[in-house]
């Protein structure tokens, strides 16, 4: 089971647009995945059509009440893709995780439960984690569960901003409480390719970060934008879309298949 | 002199961008105008092209070192705007301020100041607050330093998210240190025209928001996305891109000022 945490503090970046459809398409390639909000915005769970506001239990009290994660794991509209869902609830969990023992790593144990025991027979392939645009503890404990962080940018000039903060928290993650994490790649998201600025911020980002760039970049499509009203995945919503070609090529690309044009 | 808070807790809905072109916008129209930098990661600084790496004296140390403002306040290449700015110090800045007595209104006690006494002969007529993507002290500080409030969205599915946690605060703020605090309106920044999700949000929250949402709309345009890599407002950058003209239009409604089209 890989859990791979989309991280970036700066808001509106394509977290959760990237969370869910790159987790569809991986489901679509065949494989078991669980998309897991931690962000108290609810965002990805209302993406995978979860009514946040409805919810009995959520991540908070998973990682406050000591509930397992199997307990709110449900299925989505797409075979293959599950959801594990906050609402603002979670907006609380710092406070009271605050002055627990080992309070950066409650959801690396439940998750280690999870890969152990399953959900309902299930064993997930890849668990991807929804984080909050902050590096407060619940990211902590998102970088300090994951095996790799993918860290979706925007093709504009502030992008590169704030990352050498986020490469700066993931150095103590690794170094004091998860050796083993490692930045898999940056995905320009929201890309107006078109644009002179566009190609301006990839060479930025390619500069600064050779080699860590995907091939595939997500472009600017509204399809993308409309799915999450209708509580659907692009490849539920309009799978002939470019957003849909383009998480599906991300997809192929983090797997290594090649897709045929 | 009158400050205006550009506030939403929610990342990347347009707040420096609106803060900055607004900005500039009014001062096309004669008025004298500041620019201040809330926000520790200082684009609306940048924006304006000022090297906030290089930077003497910030907000940080306005708010934590009793520095007067006009200490700090510069000019722009445009005329008419002025610039108060951050960097990432100001971070540092509400940890600091959190034991202060009068830790909520040390900002509003400054831009006291500066209306008093003036910035090198200037009385500024608007001061634009650039605030960061949070409620926390310095956005709180900006909030009770405010006259008004104009709230950026974005036309996009989660636009309304979170609104309802900024009229908390701002309604706490009104009743316990600001009473004269209004929200004055709310933009639709970055907005895809073509689109029916736009609309539909447009729709969405003028329900919820009868008479707060302005006739002016921002649209998409990159030449607002690019100017800032050349620390220009759009109206250096091009000021007969739609940018431009959809500020000049938000400015003039503002204002109350009919524009012959
Ligand atoms: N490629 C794209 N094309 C069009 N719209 C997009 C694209 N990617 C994301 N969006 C839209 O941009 C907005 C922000 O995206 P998203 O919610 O994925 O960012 P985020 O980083 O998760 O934000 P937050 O920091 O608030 O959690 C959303 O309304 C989303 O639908
Ligand atoms: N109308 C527009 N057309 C095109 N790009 C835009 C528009 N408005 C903003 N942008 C771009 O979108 C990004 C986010 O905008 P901006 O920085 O103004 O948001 P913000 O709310 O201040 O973000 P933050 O919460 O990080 O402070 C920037 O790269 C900006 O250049
Ligand atoms: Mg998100
Ligand atoms: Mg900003």
């Amino acid at each position: 089971m890989k859990v791979i945490a989309i991280s970036n503090q700066k808001g509106g970046v394509g977290k959760t647009t990237t969370a869910v459809n790159l987790g569809a398409a991986l489901a679509g390639f065949g494989h078991r995945v669980l998309v897991l909000d931690v962000d108290p915005q609810g965002n990805g769970s209302t993406h995978v059509g979860v009514d946040i506001y409805g919810l009995e239990k959520s991540m908070y009290d998973v990682l406050t009440d000591d509930v397992p994660l199997t307990a709110i794991i449900r299925p989505t509209g797409l075979e293959g893709l599950h959801c594990a869902p906050s609402n603002i609830d979670l907006s609380g969990a710092e406070v009271e995780m605050v002055s627990a023992v080992g309070r950066e790593t409650i959801l690396k144990e439940k998750l280690e439960e999870l890969q152990e025991k399953g959900h309902e027979g299930v064993f997930f392939d890849y668990v991807l984690l929804d984080c909050a645009p902050s590096l407060g503890l619940l990211s902590v404990n998102a970088l300090a569960a994951a095996d790799e962080i993918i860290v979706p940018m925007q093709t504009e000039f502030f992008a590169l901003q704030g990352i050498s903060k986020l490469m700066e928290v993931v150095g103590i993650v690794r170094k004091r409480i998860n050796p083993r994490l490692e930045i898999r790649g940056i995905v320009a998201c929201r890309m107006d390719t078109r644009t002179r600025l566009a190609l301006e911020v990839i060479e930025d980002i390619q500069s600064h970060f050779p080699n860590l760039l995907f091939e595939a970049r997500i472009r600017q499509n509204v399809k993308l934008a409309e799915a999450p009203s209708f509580g659907q995945t692009i490849f539920e919503y309009d799978p002939e879309s470019n957003g849909a070609q383009d998480y599906r090529a991300l997809a192929a690309e983090y797997l290594g298949i090649q897709l045929e044009d």
